[in-house]
């Protein structure tokens, strides 16, 4: 169960650090999407 | 602008780059109660794992998305920018220009300088803009629109550093057609004036048409050729006015039935 447990946390940390980045590049496609849509009106 | 168009929202896989550290697993080693058995830890660390899960796959759909349209964004604006285009948009304006100009000159209002005229009709008021060929060394706004007008304000705008001139039909208040005129920022032998409304009479014919000339500098002007013109305008008018008024049947009948009212009345007195 320790080992279990111990993946799991393992596998929690990786997917957590994804979403993070995930968010981070979300950011910026949104703001150069704006940036581009406002150039282009 | 300020956007990186080297940036690669679809690179998704960075999982294998990400440092791999530990959990800083608060609930197990701060709070955790000693009570807890290990089967409720894996039990609560993998419904943990599920939601963030599920968050990262909603996450990694809405980038899928938002790329999607930022790429098409990038697509339309290269296209816009191509050289292709520019020249396309460019032959289009001009045989717009040109068509409007043949509909003008061929209308039975339109005037010998052949001005294009673009109306927007609107439930308020009706604008029309109308481009008038002028030389680019000539300083002053020349406009024959076949109507008189009074100047009453003058600014510079942003976009285009000659200055605007706004006006007044002659007639207002009870005409309340105003216009401003300006030389055009995208092709500087062209004046632009923009009519805002619509004339409730009728204006002089293109020869007979009197010259508004604007003198940048010292506001409206008028030379003594202008004042001449105008003299010899007013006596067409006269003329044309007294030609049609004596063959008009009515008009003659009426002007006779007054004639024979003012001798009777002057009789009796």
């Amino acid at each position: 169960q320790d080992e279990s447990a111990s993946e799991l946390r393992e596998e929690l940390n990786r997917v957590n650090s994804e979403n993070k980045l995930l968010t981070e590049k979300l950011a910026t496609v949104y703001q150069n999407y704006y940036a581009l849509h406002h150039h282009l009106e | 602008m300020d956007y990186d168009p080297n940036t690669n929202p679809f690179d998704l896989h960075f999982s294998g780059k990400l440092p791999k550290k530990e959990v800083s697993d608060s609930s197990s080693a701060d709070v955790k109660p000693k009570w807890l058995v290990k089967d409720d830890e894996v039990s609560l660390l993998q419904e943990e794992l599920n939601r963030v899960n599920s968050e990262n796959k909603k996450l990694t759909e809405t980038l899928a998305r938002v790329c999607e349209k930022y790429y098409a964004l990038q697509d339309l604006l290269k296209e816009l920018q191509s050289p292709e285009h520019v020249k396309f948009q460019n032959q289009k304006l001009t045989k717009k220009r040109k068509q409007d100009l043949d509909d003008f000159v061929s209308s039975p209002v339109g005037l010998s300088c052949g001005p294009t005229i673009e109306k927007i009709t609107s439930e308020k008021a009706t604008v029309s803009t109308a481009y008038f060929h002028t030389e680019k060394s000539d300083t002053s706004l020349t406009v024959k629109d076949g109507y008189q007008w009074r100047k009453y304000g003058q600014k510079i705008t942003r976009d285009n550093p000659s200055p605007r001139a706004y006006f007044r039909c002659s007639f207002s208040p009870s005409c309340l057609v105003k216009k401003k005129v300006q030389r055009s920022a995208e092709d500087p032998s062209f004046v632009v004036a923009t009519y805002e409304g619509t004339h409730n009479h009728p204006g002089q014919h293109a020869s007979v048409s009197r010259t508004v000339k604007l003198d940048l500098v010292q506001g409206v002007l008028e030379p003594v050729e202008e004042k001449k013109e105008r003299g010899t305008i007013q006596e067409v008018l006269v003329q044309q006015m007294a030609s049609s008024l004596t063959k008009d049947p009515k008009f003659t009948a009426a002007l006779a039935a007054a004639i024979s009212g003012r001798f009777i009345e002057q009789s009796r007195t």
